[in-house]
């Protein structure tokens, strides 16, 4: 995956750290400091739709055979998140019990073209 | 935003940075609290204190040392690191004890879960940790009790009760999941614990140490996965 650097315009991931601290939830919550919660954004142009490597799966190849065979019938082609990791939390819930928990799929590590 | 900015994702007017900000910073709470089961943030009246919380850490480790903790345990007193989970969602819930009514020979210990875990969740295991204060040498007779509310009425019932020989200070572990699973199935959140001590012990508990020795239930929940009918 690419990471969002300048005026890139093309897919790529954009990092945005939530600071638990300036958002005052530092007191709930006591572990991580912050949330990563990185999002895709940008262009997916034909040319780059599908290339395997970006976003490569059994969709990809269908829609490359119907390039390959109809150029107007390619579908658009959209910059989605191809890897993504749980968020961990350590956290007082209302009663002041400890509580853990892992949410799975809550922070993006790389960005492709569907 | 500068006139003919757009957005490159979906080809409307860019927000401002400062909007933009916002607009994500609302979002990340709302995804987190959604995520955990919450309506809002959670108001903390009473923290627990950090020694109590470092000792439960601790104990509930004990039993699988994991090399990524132990010597990583930070000598600030920090927590330590939390390990990278996996993808389903579970939990690891470390209630403190609630002081009950009590008497010279008898404690009560009320344990509380919150509403959105009880309602949600399977308990997996759930185990009573109680740290004996032992006035003298041989063995002391406990018998400890866990209480449930009684659907029919406001007494307590008893769910199950236990006789333990305590011979020297120290942990003492109890199986809890039953209990807990079966208060949860009545859609009550309270585990209520009786110990009780012959006449001349006093309490059985170290309230010296109360920061840190303090009675704790550790419970691991797995969310209900949400009724999937498949299809082919």
């Amino acid at each position: 995956g690419i990471d969002c650097s300048g005026d890139s315009r093309m897919c790529c991931r954009k990092e945005f750290f939530v600071d638990f601290k300036e958002i005052g939830w530092e007191d709930w919550i006591i572990q991580p400091e912050g949330y990563h919660m990185n999002y895709c954004v940008g262009l997916c142009p034909l040319h780059m739709a599908g290339i395997p490597g970006l976003a490569a799966s059994f969709h990809t190849a269908v829609l490359n055979l119907i390039k390959a065979n109809n150029a107007d019938a390619a579908v658009d082609s959209c910059c989605v998140p191809t890897q993504r990791r749980p968020l961990s939390l350590l956290y007082y819930d209302r009663d002041g019990n400890i509580v853990k928990t892992d949410i799975p799929d809550m922070i993006v590590d790389a960005c492709g073209c569907t | 935003a500068p006139k003919g900015v757009w957005c490159p994702a979906c080809g409307l007017t860019a927000l401002a940075p400062a909007a933009q900000r916002d607009v994500l910073i609302a979002l990340a709470k709302q995804s987190i609290l959604s995520k955990l089961r919450l309506q809002d943030r959670p108001n903390i009246t009473q923290m627990t204190s950090r020694g109590a919380l470092l000792t439960a850490l601790r104990r509930t480790r004990v039993q699988h040392v994991d090399a990524a903790i132990s010597p990583g345990m930070p000598r600030d007193g920090g927590i330590p690191r939390l390990r990278p989970g996996i993808g389903l969602q579970e939990y690891e819930i470390l209630s403190f004890a609630e002081s009950g009514s009590s008497t010279s020979h008898r404690v009560h210990l009320h344990f509380r879960f919150a509403q959105e875990l009880a309602g949600n969740t399977e308990i997996l295991q759930a185990t009573l940790y109680l740290f004996w204060a032992v006035p003298g040498p041989g063995t002391h007779p406990v018998t400890v009790r866990l209480l449930q509310p009684d659907p029919m009425g406001p007494n307590m019932t008893v769910a199950s009760e236990t006789q333990l020989e305590v011979q020297r200070p120290g942990w003492a572990t109890l199986d809890v999941g039953q209990a807990v699973q079966s208060l949860f199935g009545q859609g009550s959140q309270r585990l209520t614990v009786e110990l009780e001590v012959l006449e001349d012990w006093g309490s059985p508990l170290l309230a010296s140490h109360r920061d840190s020795h303090w009675p704790f239930v550790a419970a691991q929940a797995r969310a209900r996965m949400p009724h999937r009918v498949q299809r082919r």
